[in-house]
């Protein structure tokens, strides 16, 4: 053991252990999460040369590898709980992303939500015995954020009872899903449905995309690898070209908007409810950003007690950088916002998993807040913690900058948060409306609840008012 | 001016208070924003638009409120003396530094006075030495695993510079103590200088 981080445990003026349940939800979760961890660490499978030392190609190889071991694996022992397996996967890959993680973390959770229960027992055994391997494709060359702008179609033939599904432009072509690339034959595709001479807006379709035997594409689909990246080294983040390709009408994800075989189109209860995959991914992104900036703090604040620089009194021994107030001022704050988010997080998942609860009994009274709460906790976390993983970088110096440092792999694996799951200024605008909607609602003298009710009680001039 | 809303800086309540009525008031001025361009006969897609600077700020002012809400509810949950008050100087801290960021916007919403700003930074500074004997432990506290952190500087064990050293040996580079590109293009060219 380094002698500074000896000394410096023996003075801490609390317990690390106490703090460390806190943030499990307990000793009994504390005692289960490092179990898990064990079970990761000690097992030869998952030995390999260091990521940093290999191609994109032997990354990519490794990725797919460890995926279905830990598929085997999680399935040998029995580890059925969402939060474990994420945990279980998360140390298996050693926090980098996995080329099948849009499989687990969209595609899935997607027909989890949006299918009809006879399209639940058709797809999910499929996935599960990895028959089916998915994709979520939304974002296209030339649409982002603005989904409502995606150019994709899928125009109902009632004499077939099929959809057409074609990529009509260049800049309709899907563009970054994650294992699109290479990994998956199936593709749940964003679409501006057209039916009966009209168009419904988006809905998703689930598209084959790979012959399920020979893994080769199927006639009428354009699909590879967009290529490297800022990072994600590991992930064949893929392009995907359709060519009116035919699918069964039962391929659409009905459990809310429908098509009849006639054509005939039933709308959903709410329009948001197509986003609920969306609202889920970045509620979860908010404690992402909580465990980037917690590692990077870790490692920023543990060198920058054993590294030594300069002198603060000439002819003394050169001190730890810790006690410069420019480097506390540096990392002390982002320590603080570690855990800032942290609690943040623990907040958004159970509020999404309250609130997704009541969807489910049909109540959809609070899905606007949340999807506005989601959207800005996303964007400000995400912001300040990218950077925040940049200061903690430059704050170990040079070595930061030397990738045996693990910031700027978390650095890469991180920034793309920023833009993905809804670019973050876009994401601050949405949670604007949603502000000045209820701004109107307590001029107009309606009594609000949920987070937003502070706009309510905090200045007397915004009391309902005799209009 | 009317007496500014945080009477003592190190209340964390009453610093809560004031980011609730800066997220009031910025919510306010992007709404009023919005009423003066379509005042201005702007449509409601252009008053969005022109408005966009105050509609921005207003939900970053209403997502700082609602992460500094969390941290002090939290601490209400915390019975450990000692835990509690290294998280109480981390929630003060994180919640100063976010005035101190955006001092502004509470002197402008007269939340704040300009001797209290002089204060905070004060105070801010004594949080960091508070802080300083903990840092270490705090991060201890995250307990990621050597193998989880993947990082030479951060081990748990602080031997930094060899494992460094080891890490570099081992790199792709160093598998021959010469590198093949010497014969290839170095050797010829210094034969035929």
């Amino acid at each position: 053991m380094n002698p500074d981080l000896r000394k410096e445990r023996a003075n801490a003026t609390f317990e690390p252990e106490i703090l460390t349940n806190i943030l499990d939800g307990g000793a009994e979760k504390t005692r289960r999460r490092r179990e898990i961890e064990s079970l990761v660490i000690n097992d030869p499978d998952f030995q390999h040369e260091d990521l940093n030392f290999m191609s994109r190609s032997e990354r990519y190889d490794e990725s797919v590898k460890k995926s279905i071991q830990m598929f085997s694996k999680l399935r040998d022992y029995g580890i059925a709980d969402p939060e474990e397996i994420n945990l279980y996967k998360r140390l298996a890959r050693k926090g980098l992303p996995e080329s099948l993680g849009v499989h687990y973390s969209m595609f899935v959770p997607t027909l989890l939500s949006q299918c009809t229960p006879e399209q639940h027992d058709k797809w999910l055994p499929l996935c599960r015995s990895f028959k089916v391997f998915g994709t979520y494709a939304q974002t296209e060359l030339g649409h982002g954020t603005h989904i409502r702008g995606l150019e994709t179609t899928a125009t109902y033939d009632p004499s077939t009872q099929e959809f057409v599904l074609n990529s009509p432009t260049v800049t309709s072509i899907k563009w970054w899903p994650g294992g699109l690339g290479k990994t998956s034959n199936h593709a749940i595709v964003l679409a501006q449905l057209y039916t009966q001479g009209k168009c419904f807006g988006l809905h998703a379709f689930i598209v084959p995309i790979r012959c399920m035997k020979t893994h080769q594409p199927l006639p009428g689909v354009v699909v590879g690898d967009i290529g490297p990246k800022f990072g994600f080294e590991e992930v064949d983040n893929g392009y995907l070209k359709l060519d009116n390709i035919r699918i069964p009408r039962e391929n659409m994800l009905m459990k809310y908007a429908k098509v009849q075989p006639d054509g005939t189109y039933v709308k959903p209860p709410s329009d948001k409810l197509t986003y609920g995959t969306m609202v889920f991914i970045r509620a979860m992104i908010v404690g992402e950003s909580a465990i980037a900036l917690s590692k990077s703090c870790t490692i920023a604040i543990r060198y920058s007690a054993v590294r030594h620089q300069s002198e603060l009194r000439a002819g003394e021994p050169e001190p730890q950088i810790l006690d410069y107030q420019a480097q506390q001022h540096k990392l002390f704050p982002l320590l603080a916002t570690a855990y800032a988010f942290t609690f943040v997080g623990q907040y958004m998942k159970n509020t999404y998993n309250r609130i997704s609860g009541d969807i489910n009994q049909g109540d959809f009274s609070e899905l606007p807040e949340l999807h506005a709460l989601a959207a800005g906790l996303k964007a400000f976390t995400t912001w300040s913690t990218n950077a925040g993983v940049e200061v903690c970088r430059m704050a170990c110096g040079g070595h930061g900058y030397s990738r045996s440092s693990g910031l700027p792999d978390i650095y890469v694996t991180f920034t793309p948060m920023c833009t993905y799951e809804g670019e973050n200024t876009v994401m601050m605008l949405q949670t604007a409306r949603y502000l000045v909607k209820s701004y109107r609602q307590v001029r107009d003298g309606k009594k609000l609840s949920g987070i937003v009710s502070y706009l309510n009680d905090s200045h007397p001039r915004l009391q309902p008012q005799t209009t | 001016g009317s007496r500014p809303t945080v009477t003592n800086i190190n209340d964390l309540q009453s610093l809560v208070e004031a980011y609730k009525l800066r997220a009031t008031k910025l919510v306010e001025t992007a709404a009023k924003s919005l009423q003066t361009e379509l005042q201005r006969n702007k449509s409601q897609e252009d008053a969005w638009n022109n408005s966009s600077l105050e509609l921005i700020r207003a939900s970053d002012a209403h997502c700082h409120y609602v992460v500094v809400k969390l941290f002090a509810a939290k601490l209400s949950e915390i019975s450990h003396t000692a835990v509690y008050s290294v998280l109480s100087a981390l929630a003060l801290l994180y919640t100063l530094h976010g005035v101190a960021n955006n001092s502004g916007d509470f002197l402008q919403a007269g939340l704040l006075t300009v001797p209290q700003l002089a204060q905070v930074t004060q105070r801010i500074k004594a949080l960091m030495a508070e802080i300083r004997p903990n840092a270490v432990a705090l991060v201890d506290a995250f307990d990621y695993r050597d193998e989880m952190l993947s990082s030479v500087l951060g081990r748990y064990d602080g031997n930094v510079y060899e494992s460094m050293f080891e890490w570099a040996k081992s790199s792709p580079l160093n598998r021959t103590e010469v590198h093949e590109s010497y014969y290839k293009y170095m050797k010829p060219m210094q034969s035929k200088l």
